[in-house]
């Protein structure tokens, strides 16, 4: 899970920001 | 009744599609056939352009309430750049613009039926997996022989100028013009690309699956849904069901190759860093 945590909040929160 | 469902699904995910993606096929292929009423796209053909296309990016994309702040700096445009630093930036932008394309397929894997009832776990391995497959087929329509739409359909970037650049960003894009060329051929339209891509991200052999039979089962659903919609939507087309499922085995191998050629720039770009989203991605992938 820690592998792929930004994936993991993009699926449970769709307004997470990616231009991190 | 039972066709009617597989129509309510292929009109579910178009209008899901069309709600994500913020650039469509129709739209894209009236800008590069210069059937829009909008203003043409602003063309990349070398290093100077490369320059002058950023700043217009830059200048039209900033959201006005940073406008003000960002004035002074916008375009970034520093006169005494070399080409290797207007590269490197260039390919950092395109990492920003495929996070946030990574952002879209999430929210459009999110809206298939039953995806959000799969395993957390196994929805991630379908996203890490499909996503760069979703990515490269939407690419596809931004595309033609001579060169690909870039920033949402605002700047043309040409083919020789791409692979003008050193290696290994000349060898980066020419196998997606090469498959694009080709995948562009069958004509699909959006409504046909929405179900096509929720196959792709259905993909039941994607390594360390926990529960395969759930997402075989939707994938059989989203496939006879897709068979119909070609069938209706091209009836004068022969086999091409036949013919886009094919094209998932050259996904793979594009996939593979990309993946490579930015392991490669990791090693020898000493400025690259990666973006964490895409790093996650591509970590321990093929």
């Amino acid at each position: 899970k820690e592998k792929h945590k930004i994936l993991h909040r993009l699926l449970q929160n769709s307004t997470t920001p990616v231009d991190l | 009744p039972e066709s009617a469902d597989l129509r309510a699904l292929a009109k579910h995910l178009y209008e899901s599609y069309l709600k994500y993606f913020p650039l469509t096929k129709a739209k894209a292929r009236a800008i590069l056939s210069g059937k829009t009423s909008d203003s043409s796209p602003f063309v990349i053909h070398d290093m100077r352009s490369l320059s002058e296309g950023e700043q217009f990016i830059n200048c039209r994309q900033i959201p006005p309430s940073l406008a003000n702040q960002q004035q002074s700096d916008c375009g970034l445009l520093h006169p005494g750049d070399s080409a290797e630093e207007v590269e490197v930036r260039f390919f950092q932008r395109c990492q920003s613009r495929s996070a946030e394309a990574v952002r879209e397929v999430t929210e459009f894997a999110k809206s298939i039926p039953g995806f959000m009832e799969l395993d957390l776990n196994d929805q991630v391995t379908l996203l890490k997996y499909g996503v760069i497959e979703v990515l490269i087929i939407m690419m596809a329509p931004l595309m033609n022989k001579d060169g690909t739409l870039i920033a949402y359909g605002q700047i043309f970037m040409t083919r020789e100028f791409l692979k003008s650049l050193r290696k290994p960003f000349c060898q980066m894009m020419e196998p997606k013009f090469e498959f694009s060329v080709k995948f562009n051929m069958l004509e699909m339209d959006d409504s046909d690309m929405a179900l096509f891509l929720a196959v792709i991200i259905l993909s039941g052999d994607r390594p360390g699956l926990l529960n395969v039979k759930p997402i075989e089962d939707l994938q059989e659903t989203v496939l006879h849904s897709l068979e119909l919609q070609l069938k209706m939507n091209h009836p004068d087309s022969l086999q091409l069901f036949a013919k886009v499922l094919q094209k998932m085995t050259d996904l793979r191998q594009l996939v593979s190759d990309h993946v490579h050629f930015i392991q490669l720039l990791k090693k020898t770009e000493v400025d690259i860093c990666l973006h964490p989203l895409l790093q996650e991605i591509i970590r321990d992938l093929y």
